[in-house]
C-alpha cells in the first residue's frame, strides 16, 4: 500500500509525470514529445531508483499498464507510449493541459 | 576473445541476426520488420542468455553499438533499428538478401 501511495503522490504532485526507464527509447521519445510541446514533466526512471521493481508493480497495481512508459497528465491516466501518441494528436493533452490554466 | 567469437559465429551461421532484449519494444518492431518481409531471422536475446551482459560488451567492441537491438544481414552490420528502418527503406536489405539466392 505505501508504495501505491508513493507513485499517487508522484502523479498528484506534477502536472506531466512519466514512469520510464533511462535505457528505454520509447520512454525517451515520449519525453521528447513533452519537450517538443515546450511542457514540463516529471519523470520517474524506475531502473535508477530504489525499489523500482516493487513501484513498478505498484505502478501495475495502479494502472494495469504492465509496461514502460506510463504517462499521467492532470492526474489522469494516458497510458503507454502509443496511446499518449494518440492523445497528442487527438488534441487531448493540449486540452488536459489547458486546465487549471491562466484562462 | 571467446565471446566476441561466440558473437562472429551467430552472424556467419545465420541470413539475418538481430542482437534483442526481449523486453524492448524497438527490438520487437525490428523483428516485425522481418517478419512483414517473410524473411527468417535469428534473434539473441540478450537479457535472456547466460553472460548476457558480457556479451553485449562483446557486441560493443564488434559493433560499436552500446545498444539494442543490433541487426546483420548476410553477415553485414547493418546497425541499430532506425538504421535498419532506413536500409529497409533504401532497398539495401532487399539487395543483400537476393545475394546467394536462386538467381
Ligand atoms: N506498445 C507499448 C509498448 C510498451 C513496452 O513494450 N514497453 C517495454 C519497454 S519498450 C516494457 O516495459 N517491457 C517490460 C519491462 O521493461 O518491464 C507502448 O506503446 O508503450
Ligand atoms: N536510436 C537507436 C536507439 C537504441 C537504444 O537506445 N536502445 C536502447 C533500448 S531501446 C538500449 O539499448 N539501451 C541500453 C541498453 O539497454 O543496454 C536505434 O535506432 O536503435
Ligand atoms: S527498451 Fe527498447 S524501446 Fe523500450
Amino acid at each position: 500500500a505505501e508504495l501505491i501511495l508513493q507513485i499517487q503522490s508522484y502523479i498528484d504532485k506534477n502536472t506531466v509525470v512519466i514512469f520510464s526507464n533511462t535505457t528505454c527509447s520509447l520512454s525517451t521519445k515520449v519525453k521528447e514529445l513533452f519537450k517538443s510541446m515546450k511542457v514540463p514533466y516529471f519523470s520517474l526512471e524506475l531502473d535508477q531508483t530504489e525499489n523500482g521493481q516493487k513501484l513498478q508493480e505498484a505502478l501495475y497495481q495502479l494502472t494495469l499498464e504492465t509496461s514502460v512508459p506510463v504517462v499521467f497528465v492532470q492526474q489522469q491516466q494516458i497510458g503507454n507510449y502509443s496511446k499518449t501518441l494518440k492523445a497528442h494528436e487527438e488534441g487531448k493533452l493540449q486540452k488536459l493541459l489547458e486546465m487549471n490554466g491562466p484562462n
